[in-house]
């Protein structure tokens, strides 16, 4: 599931994500 | 005792709700009903007006790589971008918002991916009907208004995607919640122990009664004079998912026959396999 949704997971531990 | 936690838990959600989304429906009803004092918000509601619009107000448009590609795709596919656009920085808000929620941070991470998976659009949909009336919807943070019969006058499949959505709109404005309702309400929603692939369902499940406890008390002071709003609202969550199923179901349409179109990662990373 981590794999299929890397952006959903990084937002859930990093709240920047600046590059979206 | 008990009730006194669940208004501190209400509470908390209010506040975290205004620290996570930008425009509240306050805000939005005060700009839709001109009481806010500044200028009224610029009206698209054809194509000579989208295009002045797109000078006038500044569009939040996605980084691409070739700016003159972008220009040549037509007026319906950048119009769409920027729905898009706009959908992600709303994931990213509600992501936030969910991570507030208490305990939600403390379940199995694939869980909250889940949850966040099948969650976002039940909650865009809610939201979205704060910036709308029958007339149509709020755009740009509240500097542009664009008219219904505008989005309905777009070339097919585009014209199909906001009508479902104004027609839920019109039905749960009518229950007139406020932003003190909705940031529990959204809660609620987010923590669906129903969702497809949940591993660890017991805590979400605890965590949504007790999250449903604190709407009803919610709802009971802050309409009391609706003691049918609970039971009416819960009723609202089974035409939400129908919402989200057919929005999918255009999106993975748009996806095949517009080749035009890019779909943005993380919009196509929530709707694989979705629904």
């Amino acid at each position: 599931l981590k794999e299929k949704h890397k952006i959903l997971h990084r937002l859930l531990q990093n709240s920047s994500c600046s590059d979206l | 005792p008990e009730s006194a936690d669940l208004r501190v838990l209400a509470k908390h959600l209010y506040d975290s709700y205004f620290k996570s989304f930008p425009l509240t429906k306050a805000k939005a009803r005060a700009i839709l009903t001109g009481k806010t004092g500044d200028k009224a918000p610029f009206v698209i509601h054809d194509m000579n007006s989208l295009k002045a619009g797109e000078h006038y107000i500044s569009f939040k448009q996605p980084p691409v790589p070739d700016q003159g590609q972008q220009q040549n795709k037509d007026m319906e596919i950048r119009l769409f971008q920027s729905c898009q656009f706009r959908s992600v920085e709303a994931v990213r808000e509600i992501t936030e918002f969910a991570k507030s929620i208490p305990g939600f941070v403390n379940l199995d991470l694939n869980d909250q991916v889940t949850l966040l998976k099948y969650g976002v659009h039940e909650v865009i949909f809610s939201m979205l009907a704060s910036v709308m009336n029958k007339d149509g919807t709020l755009v740009s943070c509240g500097q542009g208004f664009m008219t219904r019969e505008f989005l309905k006058s777009l070339r097919k499949p585009f014209c199909e995607l906001m009508e479902p959505k104004f027609d839920f709109s019109v039905k749960f404005n009518a229950l007139e919640l406020d932003d003190s309702d909705l940031a529990v309400f959204i809660s609620v929603i987010i923590l669906s122990g129903d969702r497809p692939g949940l591993v660890n369902v017991k805590p979400i499940e605890d965590l949504q009664d007790n999250m449903l406890q604190a709407l009803e008390l919610q709802l009971k002071m802050n309409h009391p004079d609706s003691p049918q709003l609970f039971a009416k609202l819960l009723q609202k969550m089974t035409d939400l998912r129908q919402i989200v199923t057919e929005h999918v179901q255009l999106l993975q349409l748009l996806k095949k026959t517009e080749l035009d179109m890019d779909i943005h990662p993380l919009l196509q990373e929530i709707i694989k396999d979705l629904y």
